[in-house]
């Protein structure tokens, strides 16, 4: 399936966002 | 071990096998665990979203794992 860049550029974003958010986790329960 | 629930693991262990670049959907989330409802499938999706593990792709029905590329 392919992805216009479009799709694309939102879904680095989003992995992006996924990221920080999972980083913020690990850092409120260390 | 990673604080994980049975259900989450599970739900969780199923989106970072897709190798596809939208991710898995929830229909297919739910054929593949057959025990499973939708709205409890949601819930984790939620859960591991919320919890930065997972993320919606194409739309809000597609996921892809954070930590696997």
């Amino acid at each position: 399936s392919n992805l216009t860049a479009e799709q694309q550029r939102k879904i680095e974003e989003n992995r992006q966002r996924a990221l920080a958010r999972r980083a913020e986790r690990l850092a409120q329960t260390s | 071990a990673n604080g994980l629930s049975a259900n989450q693991n599970q739900v969780l262990c199923l989106i970072k096998s897709c190798p596809e670049p939208q991710g898995i959907s929830i229909q297919e989330l739910k054929q593949k665990l057959s025990g499973m409802s939708i709205s409890v499938i949601r819930q984790v999706v939620d859960f591991l979203s919320n919890e930065g593990h997972i993320f919606s792709t194409i739309d809000e029905d597609h996921f892809r794992s954070t930590d696997n590329d």
